[in-house]
């Protein structure tokens, strides 16, 4: 994957 | 003047201090309830009285959007290492298929704060009883103020199929556990469509490998895929897998073994060497 992608955390939220 | 500044200071403080005072169990109901429209971090409450610290998305179509975890990738080069708490922290291991088993756990752990430099997982994961997910992703260690602009990608659900799987990750896991062996690449759990709020479909499509981008449809947050060689993994973030099983380049999180040896919270995604644009990666 980019390097973007594999340096960034996923956030997860709800609602 | 140093003193006007200090009493504004104070008075900002003060304000955000108040916040405590606050009893809901989601940023919703803290919309809903208190009418603050200011994202940042609240807090919540637990069916049990557990009191906890977290980010509020109280702009994103409409607003009222609770963190609940991040998945950070601290070593791109470990393989079920320390740091791997969305897979497993105790090595590739056979006998651990389940891995840390934190997708389907009560565990919690890391600060809202510092969800972009570590995991990060509070008690909303399976407490809160929710309808749509959202989901940012956001480039390592940027502070929370300048999440929502410095993420590379924003989407959210809005088809409340949450409703479906008992209202949260937590729930939807025990339908569809991430676990290593638990079915086949044709077993996997559902791909909801999804609305863009920062990005669109060709810039997710682009943020994976060439390889991986004939086997995704970008539009779509997927959970509980399964790659050829029988490993779980638990979120496709933007993408559907629809030709090929080799999701282990381009979803999340995990059980506790990969064959051979792709183990991690981001399993593969440095297959073919990282940001090279090739093969795999």
């Amino acid at each position: 994957a980019s390097k973007e992608m594999t340096e960034a955390a996923v956030l997860l939220f709800y609602r | 003047t140093p003193q006007n500044l200090t009493r504004t200071n104070f008075e900002h403080l003060e304000r955000l201090s108040n916040r405590s005072r606050y009893v809901a169990r989601s940023c919703k109901e803290i919309r809903d309830r208190y009418n603050e429209q200011e994202d940042g971090l609240y807090y919540l409450t637990t069916a049990n009285g557990m009191v906890y610290q977290t980010f509020c998305d109280m702009t994103t179509a409409g607003g009222g959007w609770t963190l609940v975890a991040s998945v950070h990738e601290n070593s791109i080069n470990g393989r079920c290492t320390v740091g791997d708490r969305w897979s497993s922290q105790q090595g590739n291991n056979l006998n651990l298929p389940d891995g840390d088993g934190n997708w389907s756990n009560r565990n919690t752990f890391g600060t809202a704060e510092g969800a972009t430099s570590d995991d990060f997982k509070n008690p909303g994961y399976y407490d809160i009883k929710a309808e749509d997910m959202s989901v940012w992703h956001v480039p390592n260690n940027f502070p929370l103020d300048h999440w929502n602009l410095a993420a590379i990608l924003r989407y959210h659900t809005n088809n409340r199929f949450l409703r479906l799987y008992g209202g949260n990750l937590f729930q939807l896991f025990k339908h569809y556990p991430v676990r290593y062996n638990i079915g086949s690449c044709s077993n996997r759990g559902p791909a909801v469509p999804i609305v863009y709020d920062h990005g669109d479909r060709e810039t997710t499509r682009m943020f994976y490998g060439l390889k991986p981008r004939k086997e995704f449809e970008p539009g779509f947050i997927t959970f509980r895929a399964i790659n050829n060689e029988r490993a779980a993994m638990a979120i496709c973030s933007g993408v559907k897998p629809i030709a090929g099983c080799n999701t282990e380049h381009y979803c999340i999180g995990g059980g506790g073994y990969f064959y051979p040896d792709q183990c991690g919270d981001f399993p593969s995604f440095d297959y073919d060497s990282l940001g090279m644009g090739q093969g795999w990666s």
